[in-house]
């Protein structure tokens, strides 16, 4: 199994990699191992964001850090490519920068992903040529109603 | 192979039949807080097998089921069928050759969960036997990113990312 | 101490509705102690938002659950109010009708407590008079631009 | 009494000396990811007698020390300082006559840590008595709602919600 490890953990780190810098528009991103025996070790990740110091996913910021656990996400997704991914408000602590940067990359995906994105945020809201609404007009009873942008924008004030 | 619909009833709050259309490679699901949004995807998570009530943020298996509101009385069972167009012929095994797949689950206060592809019963084994190495199957799946999971991957100690690792591999 | 106890319960307890009513418009919640005996007992959140069955915490939506926990951490700052309260991207995983009621109560509270709120809401960023903006414009160095509300829309594209 | 300023200098990210007014009663922070909002709230902390690198977002105390960036050497001394309006009185003790209150903190790799109050060398001690009462001193500050502590709490378990109830008895 010590193989296999290491094999996974090489093909991780490249999707990883690739992951990061397209989110980040650049930087580093890296798995390393807490000790040398692979059979004993943890995983650590270390990020650069662009222009920044090298340090551990602890000590980026907020939005970083969301950014960085994204790539890693798809990094294992990657590994395992399912016919749909489901994203449930990860954009939530972005600014509006990294947002247009996390809907690009889904949009780059979706050639041969299908995706299903929940989110409150705008900007995320005007990709998909296709919104569901959910509402609770009777309470306690969810009901979907078909929405353009406009409904969509008006339906969360 | 694509998901064409997620048909909802009596599955949490979704307790109208429900169809959700998926056209596009891209969906978005808006709405207020607590309509019911990350239902949806506690919804395909059951049906494809999922069987913790925790990861379906329930105390118990029967949480799945409409359990009533101000104005309507709890229903007895739930089901979930999910949709897809295997036209393409991706989805390999005995159902190579259908160009519509349905997987069913439906869970009663009475009988318990059943499950069904393309209407015939079928064991929960059969239903994660179809989607071996899809990234459907498995524990980990990366598929469905609910609510949270960011922060809970952010918060990982070395050893759980270590096991993320070992069960992708 | 069990006196003490008892009373503090008491005293977050009708905090903690008061503020869960003004942040969801209706409902009630309240803290429960998980054991009769004072000196053993845990405490758990129930809570009922309007039109909804009472359930524990963790069966409410994310939204639903950041709103309750605010009106928590508000009746906790009740008990000990400080002179001022710094509060940091709160809002996040609120809908605009919460993120509304937010802001209401922020403002109710600012009459006596100083505030100072750290977001990438545009609705909460309208509601201060005076905004700062921080900027890296240097890599890594922080610097402070003062800024008016279309600024801070434009410096979070 | 209210904050009216907070001045830092080779603080984390803010290696320019720095003042932020808060003239109003509600101030906005915003900016983009990594920018530094964030912070602002550890030198708050941080200045108010916080002793845990941990809770500084750091691994030792050393952290809160601009450590450098791609066009600049690192510092050695960090420092902040909170101004207060003091006109009302309303803290008591030894400093209820000053209509203006300066708190300050300095850190420097080679002496380590400094407190001042007014100018004059002070014990953490004493800064954090300062605030005793106020809901700023203690271990449990709910003045400073840090980012992820909404989460924190809503993952809590009863015995550590029941803690918090003690800490703020
Ligand atoms: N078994 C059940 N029967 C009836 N209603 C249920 C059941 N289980 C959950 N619910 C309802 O579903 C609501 C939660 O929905 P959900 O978590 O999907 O909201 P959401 O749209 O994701 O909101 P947010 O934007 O806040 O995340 C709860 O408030 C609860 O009323
Ligand atoms: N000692 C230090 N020296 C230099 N820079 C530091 C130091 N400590 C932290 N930083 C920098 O501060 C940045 C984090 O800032 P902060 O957490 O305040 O961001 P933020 O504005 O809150 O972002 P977000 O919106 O993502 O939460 C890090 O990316 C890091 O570059
Ligand atoms: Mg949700
Ligand atoms: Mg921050």
């Amino acid at each position: 199994t010590r193989t296999r490890l290491k094999s996974t953990f090489e093909q991780v780190n490249e999707h990883f990699a690739a992951f990061f810098s397209e989110l980040f528009g650049g930087g580093q991103a890296t798995l390393e191992r807490t000790e040398s025996d692979w059979l004993a070790a943890g995983m650590q990740v270390i990020a650069c964001p662009p222009g920044k110091p090298r340090v551990a996913l602890a000590m980026l910021s907020g939005g970083e850090k969301t950014l960085t656990a994204l790539a890693l996400l798809f990094a294992l997704f990657e590994l395992n490519p399912a016919p749909f991914c489901m994203l449930d408000e990860v954009d939530a602590p972005l600014d509006d920068t990294n947002v247009e940067r996390f809907c690009a990359l889904v949009e780059r995906m979706a050639v041969r992903v299908q995706f299903v994105v929940i989110t409150h945020n705008k900007i995320t809201m005007e990709r998909p040529r296709r919104l569901h609404g959910v509402t609770m007009a009777e309470s306690g009873v969810s009901r979907l109603v078909s929405v353009d942008l406009d409904d969509a924008l008006a339906m969360t004030d | 192979m694509r998901l064409t619909a997620i048909k909802l009833a009596g599955f949490k709050s979704f307790v109208e039949p429900t169809t959700i259309e998926l056209e596009d490679n891209l969906t978005g699901v808006v709405g207020p807080n607590g309509c019911g949004k990350s239902n949806v995807i506690d919804a395909v998570r059951w049906v494809i097998g999922e069987s913790s009530a925790r990861q379906l943020r329930g105390q118990s298996l029967e949480d799945v089921i409409f359990a009533g509101s101000k104005t309507r009385k709890p229903v007895g069972r739930a089901a979930v069928e999910l949709l897809f167009d295997n036209a393409d012929g991706e989805l390999g095994g005995p159902y190579a050759d259908y160009a519509e797949i349905s997987i069913q689950r439906e869970h009663s206060r009475r009988t318990g969960s059943n499950y069904r592809i393309n209407g015939t019963r079928a064991r929960r084994r059969d239903v994660q036997d179809l989607f071996l190495g899809t990234g459907l199957g498995g524990r980990a799946s990366y598929a469905l990113i609910g609510q949270g999971a960011v922060n809970r991957l952010i918060d990982a100690k070395p050893d759980q990312i270590r096991d993320l690792l070992e069960e992708a591999a």
